[in-house]
């Protein structure tokens, strides 16, 4: 592999792009989804999580242009060069362009439009061309299937070689391995760690954990399935921070650090705006697990030892907050990961542990394995 | 320019074009000369360039634009040059 002279590199671990302007060859979905698993072909490798924007300036601009489109790199027809990216920085750094003469398309009969958005977001991300012909950086086309792709060795040691590897996923630098149905397998449940959020959704209560989640009725705990997060919240991609529905409207907040969705059930609203909005102090980054009271229509924001309170009704955070998790929840030991009302019980996740959490007595009334939950 | 392909007999007036623009693309740094790197202007200068992608791609290098070397140059590529600019 190579690096740029320099070694430019993003000093940020959350990068905004946005798709600026479409191919007329493929549909917008269709360029979506090929640029979301392009991106995440690297972030499974590395600690960076990308946020797409629908408007204004992100870091990763992505556009498909025409001829000489004013960066001094003008493109040249059909065929012969393909797309060129540029390195980290601010302002062109990162931008990525796609030469719109020629045939984009997700399959074989044209220019596969992953195979390349995963080339090119190597430059963005500061990889220079790589004279190892199996390395994804090498510099001629060659199809790369979408879906099992796997990172080459080269390109995996040249992008850690920038940013580091990626904690949870370091021994599988690869797509991640969707575990079998059935949830009792031995890699699932006994995992010793925590889920990363939990919330209801609509009927239904969703488990996520890295790039999966479980989908489950509250009264059945039959026919529980693993999905890819990207599957159904393309946006989110993989390791959600926190997550909860504010029932009586029938939408759920999603964080992933500083940002946050709406959805309605499975719908995004819109792009991703900040956790300043519920009126955080700016200190903190990210959310570790939050939770909507249906009775006084508040939600709990659970951030390290402390937790907050937000007013769902006047939609602000309510006065004398943040207090101690532990001397208002007694029994609770640990960072809570997730948390979630179901028929009037409070249950926090912390690690390997789930705790019911009687919200009249104000004290744990049971534990159990937090993968009990998902059929374990 | 006919001094640069092997069988010149063989080789078009195009593909020496399409050597030359792959070259400059490629292989040729933008933005004015580096200070301090001497300038060799002419044939020397492609002849050069030739070899240097010739040994990035791992092909024989002759500074020739023999088949193989001109077969690499028609593939459809990223857009980057190969030496960082």
């Amino acid at each position: 592999y190579r690096l740029f002279p320099g070694e430019p590199k993003w000093k940020k671990n959350t990068l905004t792009y946005r798709v600026s302007k479409y191919t007329s060859s493929m549909s917008h979905a269709e360029v979506d989804k090929a640029v979301d698993m392009a991106l995440q072909a690297w972030s499974n490798a590395v600690p960076l999580n990308f946020v797409r924007q629908n408007t204004g300036e992100a870091d990763i601009m992505i556009s498909f242009e025409l001829g000489d489109h004013g960066d001094s790199y003008p493109f040249d027809g059909p065929r012969g060069t393909l797309a060129h990216a540029f390195a980290p920085g601010e302002g062109l750094g990162g931008d990525t362009h796609f030469d719109n003469a020629e045939k984009w398309t997700m399959g074989t009969n044209g220019f596969n439009l992953f195979t390349v958005a995963a080339h090119e977001f190597g430059h963005a991300l500061g990889l220079a061309h790589s004279s190892d012909p199996s390395a994804l950086m090498y510099p001629t086309y060659r199809y790369q299937h979408p879906y099992g792709f796997r990172l080459p060795k080269d390109d995996v040691k040249g992008i850690q070689a920038l940013y580091g590897p990626r904690k949870a996923v370091t021994e599988r630098p690869n797509v991640p391995h969707i575990p079998p149905h059935k949830p009792s397998d031995p890699d699932i449940c006994d995992s010793t760690s925590s889920f990363d959020a939990v919330t209801m959704l609509g009927k239904e209560l969703l488990f996520f954990k890295d790039r999966i989640f479980w989908r489950r009725q509250v009264h059945l705990a039959a026919g529980i399935r693993p999905s890819t997060i990207t599957s159904s919240f393309p946006q989110l991609m993989s390791n959600v921070d926190a997550a909860y529905e504010v029932t009586e409207k029938g939408i759920a907040f999603f964080f992933k650090g500083p940002h946050y969705w709406i959805t309605r059930g499975f719908q995004m609203q819109g792009p991703p705006r900040t956790i300043y909005d519920f009126g955080f102090p700016r200190h903190v980054q990210q959310i570790d697990a939050a939770v909507y009271l249906r009775e006084p229509r508040k939600t709990l924001f659970f951030v390290g030892e402390d937790y907050y309170s937000y007013d769902e009704v006047k939609r602000k955070m309510e006065k004398d907050y943040p207090k101690n998790i532990e001397e208002e929840f007694s029994g609770i030991t640990g960072k809570i990961d997730a948390a979630v009302e179901v028929n009037g019980y409070l249950y926090f996740f912390s690690g390997p542990k789930a705790y019911k959490y009687d919200i009249e007595k104000e004290d744990v009334v049971n534990v159990v394995k937090s993968s009990s939950w998902i059929g374990c | 320019a006919s001094t640069l392909f092997v069988s010149p007999a063989r080789s078009t007036r195009r593909d020496y074009y399409i050597a030359q623009a792959y070259l400059d693309r490629y292989y040729t740094k933008k933005g004015g000369h580096q200070i301090g790197e001497i300038v060799v202007k002419g044939r020397n200068t492609m002849e050069r360039k030739i070899k240097e992608m010739q040994a990035f791609f791992g092909l024989q290098v002759t500074g020739k634009l023999d088949y193989s070397t001109m077969k690499v140059m028609k593939r459809p590529r990223c857009g980057v040059p190969d030496i960082a600019n």
